[in-house]
C-alpha cells in the first residue's frame, strides 16, 4: 500500500509538464506521508524534505535533466545518502580470530540470523563457531542447536547456566582453543527499558571485546526505532546493522532511523526464514524497493 | 468563534503527527482526524479554548474505536461460558514472526490457572527451529499440559489432537500456538486458514508487537480479511512503546484489545485499558 502511494507520487511527478513551487508543494507532501507509512522517523522525514525543498529551486540542474526528474533524483539520492551512502563495509580479517556480538530487541531475528551468518562465513571458507548467551528465552540453546547441526557448525551453550557472561567467557576461551576463524556470540533480547540487561551487554562488550557488535533490527519497527537503536549504540560500539523480515509486508524506514541513531551502516538484510535467507544491502536497491 | 475547515486546518496537522510519531498508521491517523474535523465543523468555541476542543473532540473519536460495544468482552466470563456446555474453549493465536505469541500463551495459561481454568496448548508451530522445546519448557514452569508432534508435521492436525485431549479429560481451554508467518506468503496463509477450518476455534486471537509501526495495520488487515480477528493483544508494551499499535489494530479489526504484554515473566500481561491508553497517546 505504502509501495503504492509512492509509486503513484512519482508517476504523478512524471506526468507534470513542469514543476513550480505550488507543484512542489504537493509533491513534498505526498513523499512526506509516504515515507511516514514506511516508518521513517518523524524528525528525519521533515529534515529530509526540508533539504528537497531548498535544493529543488537552488541547485543549477544539468541541461537536459527535467526539472521533475532531477526532485526524483534528488528524492533517492537524499534516503541513499541517509543510509550512510554507498560506503564500503568493514571485512573480516583472516588469519586471526574474529568475534562477532550480536546484539538487538526481543524477536528481532538475532538468533536466526545467526544461523544465517554461520553459514554465509562458512561458505566464504572461514571456520565458524557460535556460543549461545541467550539465558533467558527458553529452548534459546536448542533452537541454535538445530539451525547449526545442519551445518556443521560447532556450538558452546550452558543451558543450566544462568549468568551470561560466564558462559560467553567460556565459549570465547573453547574456541579459541578449537582454532575457529570467527566466533559469533548470541545473546538475549533486550530493550532501552531494562537498563540491567542493556548494563549486561555493555559489561560483555567490554569483557570480550568483539571486532564487530551488530546490532538486529525488526524491518517492522516503527517510530521507536531511533531511541532504541540510540539505546544500544551508547551501551555497546555497534558496528553494523542487520534489517530482518524484508520478505514481508514492511518497508523497513525504521532502519534508516537507526542508521541515523548508531552512525552504523546496514550490512545485510534478512529476507525469509531459511539459512540462506540473507543479502547483502543494497542502498539504492533499498530506497528502490522504500520508493516503490 | 465558529470552528471550521481553515482554523482546525494546523492543529490538527499537529495532532495527526503527535498520533503518527506515537505508531499510530498514517492512514489511521489522517482517518481519525478526518473524522473528528467533521464531527465538530460548526461548533462554537472560546477564542483561546480551540486546541483543548480540538484535543477532546479526538479524545473522544480515540475512545469510540477502543471502546467498541465489544469491551464488555471478558475472555474469563466466555470460558465459564462455554464451560457449561461441556465443550473446550479454542483459542487460535497467530502473529507474524517474534510477536511474542508463544510467551503471550505462557502467561494466558498462567492468568487462567489463577482463575482456576484447566488448559492445555496445542504446540502448533511445527516449523521452527526450537519452537517446540521453547513451548514445552514455558508450559512445564506453569504446570499445563502439551500436546506435541514430530517437527515437520501437520500443524492443523496437533490442534485436533489437543481438542480431543481437551474433550476426553474434561479440560476447559485449548490453545493453538502457530508458527509466525508473513503475510506476503500465501502458502503459510493457506495454512493457518486449513488449522482454523479444522479446529474451528471460539476465539482467533492476533498478537502483534507494539514496536511496530506501520505494519501493524498491513498484518492485522491480512489476518482479518483471509481469517477473521476476533481479538487481539498487544506485546513489549515495556519497551516504552507509545502503543500507537493498538488503535490501528482495533480500527481496522473493530474488535477488542484485550490484554498487554508488559515483560517476559507470567505475569507480565495486564487488560488493557482504554482510558489509560487514550492518555498515553495524547499525553
Ligand atoms: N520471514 C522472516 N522471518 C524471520 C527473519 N528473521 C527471523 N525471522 C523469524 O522471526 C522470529 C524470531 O526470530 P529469532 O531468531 O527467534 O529472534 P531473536 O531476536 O533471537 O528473539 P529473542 O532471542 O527472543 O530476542 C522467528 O520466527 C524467525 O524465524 C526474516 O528475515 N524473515
Ligand atoms: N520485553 C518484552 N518481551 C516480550 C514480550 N512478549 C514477548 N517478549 C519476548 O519476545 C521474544 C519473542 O517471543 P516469542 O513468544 O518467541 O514470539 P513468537 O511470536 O512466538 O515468535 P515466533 O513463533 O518465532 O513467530 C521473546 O524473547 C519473548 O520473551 C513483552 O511483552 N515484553
Ligand atoms: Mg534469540
Ligand atoms: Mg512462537
Amino acid at each position: 500500500k505504502f509501495g503504492k502511494s509512492l509509486d503513484n507520487m512519482i508517476r504523478k511527478i512524471r506526468k507534470l509538464p513542469r514543476i513550480d513551487k505550488d507543484a512542489l508543494k504537493l509533491v513534498i507532501q505526498d513523499f512526506q506521508r509516504a515515507l511516514l507509512s514506511a516508518d521513517v522517523n518523524v524528525e528525519i522525514c521533515l529534515a529530509v524534505t526540508e533539504n528537497i525543498k531548498k535544493k529543488a529551486f537552488n541547485e543549477k540542474i544539468a541541461t537536459g535533466i527535467a526539472r521533475k526528474d532531477f526532485v526524483i533524483k534528488l528524492i533517492h539520492d537524499e534516503l541513499v545518502t541517509l543510509l550512510g551512502g554507498n560506503q564500503n563495509v568493514r571485512k573480516l580479517k583472516s588469519n586471526r580470530l574474529n568475534i562477532i556480538l550480536m546484539v538487538g530487541i526481543q524477536g528481532s531475528g538475532k538468533t536466526t540470523t545467526v544461523g544465517k551468518l554461520s553459514h554465509y562465513y562458512r561458505s566464504k571458507g572461514f571456520k565458524v563457531g557460535v556460543v549461545s548467551a541467550d539465558t533467558w528465552r527458553p529452548g534459546a540453546y536448542q533452537q541454535l542447536d538445530q539451525l547449526l547441526t545442519p551445518l556443521r557448525v560447532p556450538l558452546f551453550g550452558e543451558p543450566e547456566e544462568k549468568n551470561a557472561l560466564k558462559i560467553v567467557k567460556k565459549g570465547i576461551r573453547h574456541f579459541t582453543n578449537e582454532n575457529v576463524d570467527i566466533i559469533i556470540v548470541d545473546t538475549a533480547g533486550r530493550h532501552k527499558e531494562e537498563k540491567n540487561l542493556m548494563n549486561e551487554v555493555q559489561k560483555m562488550e567490554k569483557m570480550i571485546k568483539p571486532d564487530e557488535v551488530i546490532l538486529v533490527i525488526d524491518g517492522t519497527l516503527g517510530q521507536q526505532a531511533y531511541s532504541q537503536a540510540k539505546a544500544f549504540s551508547e551501551a555497546t560500539h555497534v558496528g553494523s546493522i542487520i534489517v530482518t523480515k524484508l520478505d514481508g509486508s514492511a518497508k523497513g524506514g525504521g532502519a534508516l532511523s537507526a542508521v541515523a541513531a548508531t552512525n552504523a551502516p546496514i550490512k545485510f538484510i534478512g529476507v525469509g526464514e531459511r539459512i540462506e535467507a540473507l543479502e547483502d544491502f543494497i542502498p539504492s536497491k533499498f530506497v528502490g524497493n522504500l520508493l516503490g | 468563534r465558529t470552528l471550521n475547515e481553515s482554523n482546525m486546518e494546523k492543529t490538527f496537522e499537529e495532532l495527526e503527527m503527535t498520533l503518527i510519531r506515537n505508531d499510530v498508521a498514517v492512514d489511521v491517523a489522517s482517518e481519525i482526524c478526518e473524522i473528528t474535523k467533521r464531527n465538530i465543523v460548526g461548533e462554537k468555541v472560546g477564542i483561546f479554548s480551540l486546541k483543548k476542543s480540538l484535543l477532546d473532540a479526538l479524545r473522544v473519536a480515540i475512545q469510540e474505536i477502543l471502546s467498541m460495544d465489544d469491551i464488555s468482552f471478558s475472555l474469563l466470563d466466555r470460558i465459564q461460558e462455554k464451560k457449561k456446555t461441556n465443550q473446550p474453549y479454542v483459542i487460535l493465536v497467530l502473529g507474524v514472526n517474534g510477536t511474542g505469541k508463544t510467551t503471550t500463551i505462557a502467561r494466558l495459561c498462567k492468568l487462567f490457572k489463577d482463575h482456576k481454568i484447566s488448559t492445555i496448548v496445542a504446540a502448533s508451530d511445527t516449523f521452527r527451529a526450537g519452537a517446540i522445546e521453547q513451548l514445552s519448557i514455558h508450559m512445564e514452569n506453569v504446570g499445563i499440559r502439551v500436546v506435541k508432534g514430530q517437527y515437520n508435521s501437520d500443524p492443523a492436525s496437533v490442534g485436533y489432537d489437543a481438542i480431543d485431549s481437551a474433550m476426553a479429560k474434561g479440560i476447559d481451554v485449548v490453545i493453538i500456538d502457530t508458527a509466525g508467518r508473513q503475510i506476503t506468503n500465501k502458502n503459510l496463509m493457506e495454512e493457518l486458514k486449513k488449522i482454523k477450518r479444522v479446529n474451528n476455534p471460539d476465539l482467533t486471537l492476533f498478537v502483534g508487537d507494539s514496536l511496530a509501526g506501520n505494519d501493524v495495520l498491513n498484518q492485522a488487515e491480512a489476518f482479518n480479511s483471509s481469517l477473521g480477528i476476533d481479538a487481539s493483544i498487544i506485546t513489549k508494551v515495556d519497551a516504552d512503546a507509545k502503543g500507537g499499535a493498538a488503535l490501528s489494530i482495533a480500527h481496522i479489526t473493530k474488535r477488542p484489545i484485550l490484554y498487554i504484554g508488559i515483560g517476559q515473566g507470567y505475569d507480565d500481561l495486564k487488560p488493557f485499558d482504554p482510558e489509560w491508553f487514550v492518555e498515553k497517546l495524547l499525553g
